[in-house]
């Protein structure tokens, strides 16, 4: 059997925040390391993928591999009956056709008991190339949300530019055009600071399409930082820690030359 | 002028 419990049961109703705009449903796979889940947007741009590491649950137990075929929708509306801080525990047999979700008010004097019905979802599964990314940008979440939100007044993509210990993003459109420059930060251990990585000092240049990087800003408050990882010809990476033990990333294909 | 390619482009399927 699987049960896995989450103290912080608002990690999986901010996780699912970043999800279930762009995927409708998805196989969360879990495992004895933990729960997976990958999935691509209806028109294949954006790849979006969960890990949440067993050591992030203070009980897990998966006896066997399991799928969760969960249809996103109503997985939300669900978690939406979970206060902030109540404990989620999930549950499912070795060959699951539904789930249980347990919801504990932090007191203890309120518990709700959910099952949510599964579903086949037949889906490829992409392969990542391990890629050395050209720069690697930490930024405020709350910072990449206003700027991607203000920027997309402008036009339907955003350029992210990374040179020298800054990145630029910027936009063009009929309305006129904007650029919006963070310089690094001194010291980078604060989560309000910038910091910029380059590889080898080349500057890198790639355009995006706004309404994407909007939809993975709804991932925002998993996380004070965001990472924007970028290389030549290649996804761009943006990255939302869960603490230690977890992650949400982004990947999204750049618009390129004809 | 830019294209939107979708990511087979740069993922391969397993």
């Amino acid at each position: 059997m699987f049960e896995a419990r989450l103290l912080q049961g608002s990690i999986l109703k901010k996780a699912l925040e970043g999800i279930r705009e762009l995927i409708t449903s998805g196989n969360w796979e879990c495992s004895s390391a933990g729960i997976s889940m990958q999935g691509m947007d209806p028109s294949h741009v954006a790849l979006t993928v969960l890990m949440l590491q067993n050591d992030l649950f203070d009980q897990f137990r998966c006896d066997r591999n399991v799928t969760l075929g969960l249809n996103h929708a109503t997985f939300s509306k669900i978690l939406k009956c979970a206060a902030n801080d109540d404990i989620i525990t999930l549950k499912a047999e070795d060959q699951p056709d539904e789930c249980n979700l347990l919801f504990q008010s932090a007191n203890d004097d309120k518990t709700s008991d959910f099952i949510i019905k599964l579903t086949d979802i037949d889906q490829e599964t992409l392969g990542i190339p391990d890629t050395e990314y050209a720069a690697t940008v930490k930024v405020p979440s709350v910072e990449f949300q206003r700027i991607c939100r203000d920027l997309s007044q402008f036009g339907d993509t955003i350029i992210i530019s990374v040179k020298k210990g800054c990145v630029e993003f910027s936009g063009t459109g009929e309305i006129g055009s904007a650029k919006i420059a963070l310089k690094e930060s001194g010291n980078v251990d604060d989560d309000e600071k910038v910091s910029v990585e380059m590889d080898k000092d080349t500057p890198c240049s790639l355009s995006f399409a706004s309404r994407y990087l909007n939809y993975f800003t709804k991932a925002t408050s998993l996380s004070d930082t965001v990472t924007l990882q970028l290389c030549p010809e290649h996804p761009l990476v943006v990255s939302y820690d869960i603490g230690d033990n977890g992650s949400l990333k982004y990947y999204l294909a750049p618009k390129i030359e004809e | 002028k830019k294209v939107q390619p979708t990511l087979s482009r740069f993922f391969t399927t397993k």
